[in-house]
C-alpha cells in the first residue's frame, strides 16, 4: 500500500 | 449476455459517456479551434535547446496531468469503485498511460503530424532535447493511425473504458469482477457501433500489445534517464509519475 501512497489517496478522495 | 439486461448495458453506456465528458481534460472543439495554432521556428528551437533534465520534467509534469484525468474517469465509472483496491490501482498502473496515449489522437493533427502540447501544436521535433526521438516517432505514428479511425468521442470514451478494464493484467485479485465489467463495456461498446453503423472499425482498433510495447518503451526510457539524474528524478519529478513508472 506505501508503494502506491499517492494512488490510494486519490482513489479515496471524492470525486473532485 | 445471459447476465446483463439490456437496460443495465444502456446504463452502463450513459454512465462512461457521461464520466469522459466529465473527465477529457480538453474540449474537442477547443482542439479543433488550435489547430493552426502551431510552434514557430523560434519556439521549436529554444525547447530543442532547453536541457534534457528540463525537457524531461516538463513532459514528465504534463503526463501526470493527464493521468490525473484518467484517475478521474476511472472513478466515476460505473463498476470501479466496487472493485477491491488492489484491482483499482493494478488497473490504473497498467492502463492509465495507455488511455492517455489513445486519449492524445484528440490532440492531434494528421494533416501536419502535430500535437497539442504546452499550449501550441507541436512536430516531433520539438521534442528532440528528451533523447528518446524513436519512441516519440512511435507515438506519433501511433496517433497517426489512430485519427484514421476517425474516432468520435464516445467511440473514444467506450473504448478507453475497455483499455482500463482489462482482465489479463496481471496480480488482480478478483479477475472475475473485473471480466463482468469487462464483458458488459464490450457489449456496451459494440452495441453502441450497431446502431451507429460503426462495426467496420473493430477489426481495426490497435491490438493490445502495441499500447503495452509503447509505454514499456516509455518506462525503459525513464530507467535509461534516471541511471544518468537519478537526484532530478527523485527530487523534482511528480511523486504519481515516479510511483507509476519507475
Amino acid at each position: 500500500q506505501e508503494k502506491h501512497r499517492i494512488l490510494h489517496k486519490l482513489l479515496q478522495n471524492g470525486n473532485s | 449476455s445471459p447476465n446483463s439486461s439490456v437496460t443495465e448495458i444502456e446504463h452502463l453506456t450513459q454512465n462512461v459517456l457521461k464520466s469522459y465528458r466529465e473527465t477529457c481534460q480538453l474540449r474537442l472543439e477547443d482542439l479543433q479551434l488550435l489547430r493552426l495554432e502551431t510552434f514557430s521556428w523560434e519556439e521549436v528551437r529554444s525547447y530543442q535547446k532547453k536541457s534534457m533534465e528540463e525537457m524531461w520534467e516538463r513532459c514528465a509534469c504534463r503526463i501526470t496531468e493527464a493521468i490525473q484525468y484518467v484517475v478521474e474517469f476511472a472513478k466515476r465509472m460505473g463498476g470501479f469503485m466496487e472493485l477491491c483496491q488492489n484491482d483499482q490501482i493494478v488497473l490504473l498502473k497498467a492502463g492509465a498511460m495507455e488511455v492517455v496515449l489513445v486519449r492524445m489522437c484528440r490532440a492531434f493533427n494528421s494533416e501536419n503530424r502535430t500535437v497539442f502540447f504546452e499550449g501550441k501544436y507541436a512536430g516531433p521535433e520539438l521534442f528532440k532535447s528528451l533523447g528518446c526521438n524513436e519512441l516519440i516517432n512511435s507515438i506519433f505514428d501511433f496517433a497517426h493511425s489512430l485519427c484514421s479511425l476517425h474516432f468520435s468521442e464516445n467511440e473514444i470514451a467506450l473504448f478507453t473504458a475497455l483499455v482500463l478494464i482489462n482482465s489479463s493484467r496481471p496480480w488482480l485479485q478478483e479477475k472475475d469482477k473485473v471480466e463482468r465489467l469487462q464483458n458488459n463495456l464490450e457489449l456496451a461498446f459494440k452495441h453502441m457501433l450497431r446502431k451507429t453503423h460503426r462495426e467496420s472499425i473493430l477489426a481495426k482498433l490497435p491490438p493490445k500489445g502495441k499500447l503495452r510495447s509503447l509505454c514499456y518503451q516509455h518506462m525503459e526510457k525513464l530507467r535509461s534517464f534516471r541511471q544518468m539524474y537519478p537526484i532530478i528524478v527523485h527530487a523534482v519529478f511528480p511523486p504519481l509519475y515516479k510511483e507509476l513508472f519507475s
